[in-house]
């Protein structure tokens, strides 16, 4: 994240390949499963062996045994419908909430977050040197309508997406990121409103960033779950 | 630092059955600690050609065969992981083959082997022995011949000659930088004997066999895991924690042995992307392959000649989830691409669908029936269906569908996990495997699939293009949420203070 600082998202999980690394984010909305973009995998069939999540700690490198670190092998993947650009993970078992790992509320079906509303990135993914690059960083965005983000991505937002104000200074997710969490203060709780994809710039001044709108996908999300 | 596995194969979840119930294994010794001690026991002993390591009792049963000895049969098992004398196993020979104890029993000119406890037709002085392992007519190597393994022959007028066993090194070649290579060296260049990979001594490392099942990584042969410029291995030196193999090449380098290239998009984890993309998908510009500014590294073209590595085209030289280069901004060492298109690698539409595909499923299709409807095959506006209905049968992963029962009640599934019933919309009419939408759902017609490991997937279909669906952009009123979003921001606090 560029342009955040050190902060707490206990649904904000890491994926590590098989070597161990961090290469995306991903958002915890079940006990057992974790919510994450297409991207991060090479295909929606490919073996999972030795790729784990890391939940309930702040740092890109726990040490062993860190008290609270949870590393849960991932089981299973689901793609989701076509364009949604999303990815439901299984884990092999579930993982212990607790002050360190929260779920995220998922929206209503075709919620639409009201522009203005106040949200937030978080990852473990690339600073560009303004942040801690040991620590998970959080980013403050506020929403703007498709309308007025369709003016400067003419036209090119979908309905599927969402997006939020560019700030003046260089604010927004980037490498590693991508399919971490868009969470949003809704109702007295954290809602799960958006998804980290790549975008064409990596938190580009005074340029809108575009998320896949996850209230779109609930229905999926609660079939694949459910099936 | 050697472990006494270094002399043995590994067969995970096998077990070695001697068919002739006369001959008895050695009994089952409860009291070693692992397998490397149940190999310390077995290597000494010249009647000892295998064990049997009971991974939940860690117990141990040394064999005085191998699945190359006659009567005997490899069978699956749940607990047991087979060992094998490499000497025994390798068909190919390390050295000067004064160990090895395979079966090939002809010359290089195709001679049968003569017996070795016989002096017909050429008298000699070998006695075969536990030790020598002058077995029935088996080519070996008594007497350190620098030409390998021999045997007398059959043939009066050739007295002995070489059996031309490959040494292990000729006996497989490298491709590229060697990803595929599956011999069975275990040396390394500098002449040291290599780790086992399934072992953490002397060197730790992360290269765990059972999460690399792709990559071979078999006792302690040289192998390639992480794409570096050709096959290497952790060392038993603990001063030297790793090391290149020296290894024969294959014939041409220029291109890899069996991955399809592309250029406008990349499949799977984009080995074979030869495009022309050169920016991250952060738009950052990529420095060139043969640079070593601003970021140091060991992709040059040269070492991998066969990857591709020119200018500053966005590549996967090394085995990562996608196409990625090094960046020429100072704070950024590597990207991914990942604005570069993925290949269409699901199943190319077989029809359209209009709303969410409900009217579809009202009768079965038979080819000529298809070529009845409308030509685009999309259905008739909702208010007027008509027979005319799709039938495509394939999920979007180009899984086949799994056939409904059509039966009036409502409809049941068994998954792996859960019963899951549903009454279907009233038209929905399920016929065959054909794609269709009883619940409603958003997002197209689907259907069950028959891989198990995808109960449902939504169908290849394509929204016909006179539908679109209403704008979500007005949003409802009324807002649920359940039980969750809650975090305790003190924790931040505490972290500052940490600081």
């Amino acid at each position: 994240v560029v342009g955040g600082h050190p902060g707490n998202s206990p649904w904000t999980v890491s994926l590590r390949n098989r070597q161990g690394q961090h290469f995306c984010g991903g958002s915890l909305v079940k006990e057992q499963w974790i919510l994450t973009a297409r991207q991060c995998f090479s295909s929606c069939h490919m073996p999972l062996t030795g790729y784990e999540v890391w939940l309930g700690t702040l740092f890109q490198n726990p040490q062993h045994g860190e008290p609270g670190l949870q590393r849960v092998p991932v089981a299973k993947m689901v793609c989701g419908p076509s364009g949604s650009q999303l990815v439901l993970l299984k884990l092999e078992r579930s993982v212990t909430l607790n002050q360190r790992v929260a779920l995220i509320c998922l929206p209503p079906e075709w919620y639409v977050v009201p522009p203005g509303t106040k949200c937030e990135i978080a990852g473990w993914g690339e600073t560009k040197g303004t942040g801690n690059d040991t620590v998970l960083n959080v980013a403050l965005l506020n929403v703007i309508s498709n309308q007025e983000c369709n003016i400067k991505h003419r036209g090119r937002v979908r309905e599927s997406e969402m997006c939020t104000d560019g700030l003046l200074a260089p604010v927004g997710a980037c490498e590693g990121d991508y399919g971490g969490p868009l969470a949003c203060f809704t109702h007295n709780c954290w809602v799960l409103e958006g998804i980290i994809i790549p975008n064409r710039v990596c938190a580009r001044s005074r340029w809108p960033a575009v998320f896949t709108r996850v209230s779109v996908f609930v229905d999926w999300i609660h079939k694949v779950m459910r099936l | 630092q050697r472990s006494p596995l270094n002399d043995f194969q590994v067969l995970r979840g096998t077990e070695l059955q001697h068919l002739l119930h006369a001959v008895v294994p050695g009994p089952w010794q409860e009291d070693v600690a692992d397998a490397e001690e149940c190999a310390g026991r077995c290597g000494p002993l010249l009647d000892c050609q295998a064990f049997h390591y009971n991974v939940s009792s860690h117990g141990c049963q040394l064999l005085p065969w191998t699945q190359h000895s006659p009567h005997t049969r490899l069978q699956r098992s749940g607990r047991c992981d087979l060992f094998q004398k490499k000497d025994y196993i390798r068909t190919c020979i390390m050295d000067n083959g004064v160990g090895y104890r395979g079966t090939v029993a002809t010359t290089v000119g195709g001679l049968p082997c003569q017996a070795w406890s016989h002096k017909f037709p050429n008298d000699h002085r070998y006695t075969p022995t536990l030790r020598n392992g002058l077995e029935e007519n088996f080519c070996r190597n008594p007497d350190g011949d620098p030409g390998g393994p021999w045997c007398y022959t059959t043939d009066p007028a050739v007295r002995f000659q070489s059996c031309g066993i490959k040494s292990c090194r000729e006996a497989a070649c490298v491709w590229c930088n060697g990803e595929d290579y599956r011999g069975a060296v275990d040396r390394t260049e500098s002449g040291r004997e290599c780790q086992r990979w399934d072992l953490q001594h002397p060197h730790q490392h992360p290269f765990e066999p059972s999460k690399f099942l792709d990559q071979g990584l078999d006792d302690n042969y040289c192998r390639n895991p992480d794409g570096s410029e050709r096959p290497w291995c952790y060392t038993t030196d603990p001063q030297l924690e790793r090391e290149f193999c020296d290894l024969p090449r294959c014939g041409s380098e220029a291109q890899p042995r069996h991955e399809a290239t592309t250029v406008s998009c990349f499949r799977g984890k984009g080995e074979g992307y030869r495009g022309t993309a050169n920016t991250t998908t952060a738009g950052v510009p990529c420095q060139r392959w043969d640079a070593q500014i601003p970021h140091q590294h060991r992709f040059t073209p040269e070492k991998y000649a066969c990857k591709d590595l020119r200018e500053n085209f966005c590549r996967n030289p090394d085995g990562s989830e996608a196409p990625w280069c090094f960046t020429l901004r100072p704070g950024m060492r590597v990207a991914f691409c990942y604005q570069i298109r993925r290949c269409a690698d699901d199943v190319r539409p077989q029809g359209e669908a209009r709303a969410w595909g409900l009217e579809l499923g009202l009768e079965a299709w038979n080819r000529r029936a298809r070529a009845r409807s409308r030509p685009d095959g999309c259905p008739h506006p909702p208010q007027t269906a008509t027979t005319a209905q799709g039938s495509s049968t394939a999920a979007r992963s180009a899984r086949p569908a799994r056939v409904s029962s059509a039966s009036a009640g409502p409809l049941r599934h068994r998954t792996s996990r859960s019963e899951f019933t549903f009454t279907p919309e009233p038209h929905a009419q399920l016929e065959e495997n054909f794609c269709r939408n009883p619940d409603g759902d958003s997002h197209g017609p689907w259907c069950y699939t028959m891989d198990p490991g995808t109960p449902f997937d939504y169908c290849a279909l394509r929204r016909c293009a006179d539908d679109q669906p209403p704008s979500i952009l007005d949003p409802p009123d009324q807002v649920q949420f359940e039980k969750c979003g809650k975090r305790v921001d003190r924790l931040d606090q505490r972290l500052s203070k940490l600081r």
